[in-house]
């Protein structure tokens, strides 16, 4: 029903078909969901990708099975501080990031599996009053956190068997840094975003804070997704949650903001915002990005994906008939994950 | 974008900014 008003609105009419249903897992624990992720697992050597899920109080591992059928194969049992997200490594094999706390992080715990114990454990990899966490390629895991006098940056380096080999403190802006993201192709470059509209670009390597420059939005708290250097400009890709509609900032979903590294200057290139929704305006909620596709919640209960260098919105997935979609995240090969708060995901191939 | 909205455009500000920012 939903979908029927939906499409028609479409500015190319529609484009469900898009969005491919491959198969779909539910959690029966009864709990609540907060996060889904997938992450690469070896196992009898057999390497695959599997689904991750997490409530408050445990995360589970979800194993593909023959038929597009889905099998829980562990549950880590997490029940002293709530679970807050996952925490998506990238390129790691056998370990899931989990971000735990009240309202904002306390702890940052990996979750794995030892061969040599043949047992799963989990193992605390930093505590602290923490704003934003994000792992980035080669076993790396970059964070912010604030002591009542000041901000500390941190890079962790992890060890295969879950714990901190090494670590790289980084110099902090003055502003609480609200997510961070690698700059594709240049490995020691990483952007972060601000909670007071700032872009800040950093060397990993030496831990400089080589430049500090406005968002270019007048959108609050943008966060950073994606970023990559062409032709001398840093490109960026932000994403608006809750971004209210304004006369100084319209509906978005995702930006893409041009920046001149060197002069500090921006320009928004391309701008995706959410396809009006059946019962009015739909205001993105949150969302991830995949190579040049975002997927985002909206507060229709709808997920919408885009095109974010033509800034088309490309498919929208309407609430199922059990509920509204919470949320959304990609997975390897373009295949799109959507979650509801009642333990049900549906993967989709876009 | 031009290079005239931008400002003088460098292919190497990576390198630039890091041996100019305070180390």
């Amino acid at each position: 029903d939903a979908a029927e008003h939906l499409t028609p609105v479409l500015p190319d009419g529609p484009r469900e078909e898009n969005l491919q249903f491959v198969s779909e897992l539910k959690d029966s624990s009864g709990s609540c969901a907060v996060d889904v992720s997938t992450v690469w697992w070896e196992a009898d050597g057999c390497r695959e990708l599997r689904v991750v899920t997490a409530s408050e109080s445990s995360v589970s591992l979800w194993q593909p099975l023959a038929h597009n059928h889905w099998a829980k194969t562990y549950t880590w049992q997490l029940a002293e501080i709530p679970v807050i997200q996952i925490i998506p490594l990238p390129d790691t094999c056998n370990l899931v990031c989990v971000a735990l706390g009240e309202l904002e992080i306390g702890e940052i715990r990996l979750l794995g599996y030892s061969s040599e114990a043949d047992s799963f454990k989990h193992s605390l990899v930093k505590t602290g009053n923490i704003k934003a966490a994000v792992g980035l390629k080669e076993q790396r895991l970059v964070s912010s956190s604030r002591t009542l006098q000041e901000q500390q940056v941190e890079v962790v380096l992890l060890s295969e068997t879950g714990g901190s080999k090494d670590w790289q403190t980084l110099m902090a802006p003055e502003e609480t840094v609200t997510a961070f993201a690698e700059v594709e192709g240049m490995r020691e470059a990483l952007v972060g975003t601000t909670a007071a509209n700032s872009i800040v670009v950093w060397n990993l390597q030496t831990g400089q804070l080589l430049r500090q420059m406005h968002a270019g939005c007048s959108c609050p708290a943008p966060l950073c997704h994606r970023a990559f250097s062409d032709s001398g400009l840093l490109f960026v890709v932000l994403s608006h949650p809750h971004a209210k509609e304004s006369e100084s900032c319209g509906n978005l979903a995702f930006h893409v903001v041009a920046f001149n590294p060197r002069t500090g200057r921006s320009r928004g290139v391309v701008f995706s915002s959410p396809p009006p929704g059946w019962g009015g305006r739909q205001v993105y909620l949150e969302g991830d990005v995949w190579d040049t596709v975002g997927a985002a919640v909206l507060t229709s209960g709808a997920v919408a994906v885009w095109d974010l260098l033509r800034g088309r919105c490309g498919a929208v997935l309407p609430p199922g008939p059990s509920g509204h979609w919470a949320l959304t995240r990609w997975a390897a090969g373009a295949v799109l994950l959507a979650g509801q708060r009642d333990g049900t995901v549906g993967l989709y191939r876009y | 974008c031009s290079e005239s909205d931008l400002g003088p455009i460098s292919l190497n500000w990576f390198e630039e900014l890091t041996a100019e920012a305070p180390p």
